[in-house]
């Protein structure tokens, strides 16, 4: 473990924090994507398989089943919840994630780390983070404004895997040695699609004016 | 066969 893998890791963890406060405190998820939290579910159950066959330490197992048991709150709150499901903003989320969840599903097929079930689906979830947040990103683009809660969770979300990219590079100098093409390029682009967020975060929060994306 | 990259971390 790393100090960039360790505030990655907590990164992750405060922007889901940060989502289930707004969606308890103001018992509102109006901003936010379900598709998205839906692919994020989706990517945590088919990378976390080896939850109970491998053993890597108490913090490892702790931190999985947090993001999978929180995602699934989330994902609950968003469809079922009776007072949260109304603010949802169903018109807004219009991406079509499951041709994100094809895509991905083919590209592992085609191009993952080893043919056997669980590699293709570990594969399949790293493919699917790189774009999970797409439905997210329309949908704050076609939000008036954007609350800061909304904001931070999503910068949160970015910056986690911006950390990872450094955690990888730090671990190819003094462990690994070896190139991981299929985490880093899909970190890469995962970040990459932030970039625009990024910015008009920072100039938001400099200006202290409202975050606001353009159309 | 080889287990994925970095398996231990999330």
């Amino acid at each position: 473990m790393n100090v960039f893998r360790l505030a990655g890791d907590m990164t992750h963890l405060l922007s889901i924090v940060v989502l289930l406060l707004k969606i308890r405190t103001t018992k509102s998820c109006a901003g936010i994507s379900l598709k998205t939290q839906e692919l994020y579910v989706l990517v945590f159950l088919t990378r976390y398989l080896d939850l109970f066959t491998r053993y890597f330490s108490v913090y490892n197992v702790l931190m999985k089943l947090i993001f999978i048991g929180t995602s699934v709150a989330i994902f609950w709150y968003m469809r079922y919840h009776k007072v949260v499901k109304q603010t949802y903003s169903k018109d807004l989320d219009s991406f079509r994630h499951y041709h994100l969840i094809l895509g991905c599903f083919l590209m592992a097929l085609l191009i993952p780390f080893d043919f056997s079930v669980t590699e293709v689906l570990w594969t399949f979830s790293i493919y699917l983070e790189a774009v999970a947040i797409l439905p997210q990103l329309v949908l704050l683009q076609k939000s008036r404004n954007i609350d800061n809660l909304t904001g931070n969770y999503v910068f949160l979300l970015g910056a986690y895997r911006a950390l990872y990219l450094l955690n990888w590079i730090y671990r190819f100098f003094t462990e690994i040695h070896k190139i991981r093409w299929i985490p880093w390029i899909s970190g890469l682009v995962q970040t990459a699609l932030y970039a625009d967020f990024f910015y008009y975060y920072i100039q938001s929060w400099r200006k202290h004016e409202e975050l606001k994306l353009p159309a | 066969g080889p287990s994925s990259p970095s398996k231990d971390e999330l």
